[in-house]
């Protein structure tokens, strides 16, 4: 098992670069978060101010959660919740320089984590994917 | 590196078996299955028929697609709209028996995948994260 290239391997070489990832700003209304969320296919992304620093995550379930009455989906609510009422702020972030041992302990309970610089910006992220890749090439038995 | 204790695992050591496992049922209308998403908070879970074989999966996102319009979410169509007609069919098994390499293997792509016996029953589902947290046990750099 080629152990050594593995622990060598950096945050930066297996994250997605900020440019990929498909995100949301933290003023926008929820309506336009779960259209962003329903037409990419994804559970979750990452949530932004303007000036890209990386604020938290938002996904389908916490919307929908938040607009569920006790007889139905109550949409039309999603044109005036905003994001920064249901995403979530406490998610682990990353530094693009840490190492591989550390990014595969973060997504053990996360999907995917951000990769933040030391002024909160927004870097890219490094998901499940990724890691479970770089362990497959790395573990021939 | 423990190896050896790696590849002596199989499946239905690190599954979660099917009694823990929130499934919906194939003749379902899509607004149970929407609720069932919803409330468990899981994005997509596993579709059974009567007789618990194994028939498919279901998400929150396919779900959403079938029922955006060009003005809004129709949630209305929900209620008519069955299961079957939006489940994901293509998603590859695992047997119980299957080792700890193919079980890696099979996740890279799939956030969870499902365990099923040879006649088709359901057995549970190996999750990316029963995998994540057996390589971050053995990997002890
Ligand atoms: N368009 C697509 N093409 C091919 N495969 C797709 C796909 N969308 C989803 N998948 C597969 O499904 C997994 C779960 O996606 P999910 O959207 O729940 O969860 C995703 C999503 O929340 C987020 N993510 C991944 N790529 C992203 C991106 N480019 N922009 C924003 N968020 C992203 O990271 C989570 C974990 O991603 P990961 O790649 O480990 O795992 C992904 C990937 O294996
Ligand atoms: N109630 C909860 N408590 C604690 N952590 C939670 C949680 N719900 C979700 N998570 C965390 O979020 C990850 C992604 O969940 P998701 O629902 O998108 O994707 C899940 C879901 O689609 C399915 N799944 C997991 N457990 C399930 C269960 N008991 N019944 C049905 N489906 C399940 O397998 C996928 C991968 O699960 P995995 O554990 O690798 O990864 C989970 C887990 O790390």
């Amino acid at each position: 098992v080629e152990e050594k290239v593995m622990t060598d391997i950096l945050a930066e070489e297996l994250m997605i670069s900020s440019e990929k990832v498909a995100h949301v700003q933290i003023g926008n209304p929820l309506e336009h978060a779960l259209l962003v969320l329903v037409q990419s296919g994804y559970s979750a992304v990452p949530v932004l101010d303007s000036s890209y620093k990386f604020k938290g995550t938002i996904g389908k379930t916490k919307i929908l959660q938040s607009v569920l009455g006790l007889e139905r989906f109550e949409m039309e609510k999603l044109s005036t919740k905003k994001v920064e009422e249901v995403m979530n702020q406490d998610i682990p972030c990353l530094n693009k320089k840490d190492d591989f041992l550390t990014c595969l302990k973060a997504v053990i309970n996360y999907p995917f984590v951000c990769v933040v610089d030391n002024e909160g910006f927004f870097d890219g992220i490094l998901t499940r994917r990724a890691i479970l890749k770089q362990l497959n090439k790395n573990l021939h038995i």
